[in-house]
């Protein structure tokens, strides 16, 4: 329950009422406001003190596209990782659902062809040209913000698929296509998918190839950066 | 919603 001293202290100024309402409609203090109030509401039921966000939240600096798609992709798989959900595209918050809503439109098939059949795969990157001039409203969010990969939605599928059930894919396209991918982005696949599932752990601060970490920890004036051992390893050289 | 609604709800959030 809201403390009524403080409800009738703010009714008392029914301007500053307003004026921080109106504040809330822009999404990023609306977001920081809500994580903060979450946060304090965590730290109290924890029986946290000090710092406010105690380590729960950090920041990972993505140096190349590989950490870019290793991070994203831990996060995807996150639901699945933690045994949430059976399958990857069940996870109601990550933004896989909505990717595949996409490419379901484009190509007007189900998931399940897209995540078999190659052919279709053709179908729809021939298809992703009309629905560039029509995009769907339902899931313009991810629209925007998809371009942060040099490469398609179809692609990204499949490594994300290539990452989460690769025993059971064995010697498939998906693997092909996936590895092929990876090869381009200058990482050996096997070894850089068992960091797409173990990201957090695998870098600490910063994350990327073993030249960007010498560059960073330059510029940082470090003599070495956590990840460096993970990069040497996942890195081809 | 009215004022004291948004009040409540801006003293929870807050």
């Amino acid at each position: 329950e809201a403390d009524a001293e403080r409800v009738r202290e703010l009714l008392s100024d029914l301007d500053e009422l307003h004026r921080r309402k109106y504040l809330l409609t822009d999404i990023s203090i609306f977001m920081a406001r809500w994580e903060e109030a979450v946060a304090r509401r965590a730290n109290k039921v924890e029986d946290k003190k000090g710092r406010f966000w105690e380590g729960r939240f950090h920041c990972q600096k993505l140096l190349d596209t590989a950490s870019i798609l290793a991070a994203t992709i831990y996060v995807e798989l996150n639901p699945l990782l933690a045994n949430i959900v059976e399958l990857p595209e069940y996870s109601q918050y990550t933004s896989l659902v909505k990717r595949l809503k996409l490419v379901h439109l484009a190509s007007g098939h189900s998931m399940e062809h897209l995540m078999d059949s190659d052919k279709l795969e053709e179908q729809a990157m021939l298809k992703e040209d009309v629905e560039n001039q029509s995009s769907p409203k339902l899931v313009t969010n991810v629209l925007v913000c998809e371009q942060f990969l040099p490469f398609g939605r179809h692609k990204y599928l499949k490594v994300l698929d290539y990452v989460s059930r690769r025993k059971r894919l064995g010697k498939s396209s998906t693997t092909a296509t996936a590895e092929k991918l990876l090869v381009r982005l200058g990482v050996e696949p096997d070894r850089w998918r068992k960091t797409a599932s173990t990201f957090e752990e695998s870098y600490r601060l910063f994350a990327g190839s073993p030249e960007l970490l010498s560059q960073t920890a330059v510029e940082k004036k470090k003599r070495c950066l956590h990840g460096m051992r993970t990069a040497r390893y996942v890195y081809h050289p | 919603m009215d004022d004291v609604e948004i009040a409540k709800r801006l003293v929870r959030l807050y």
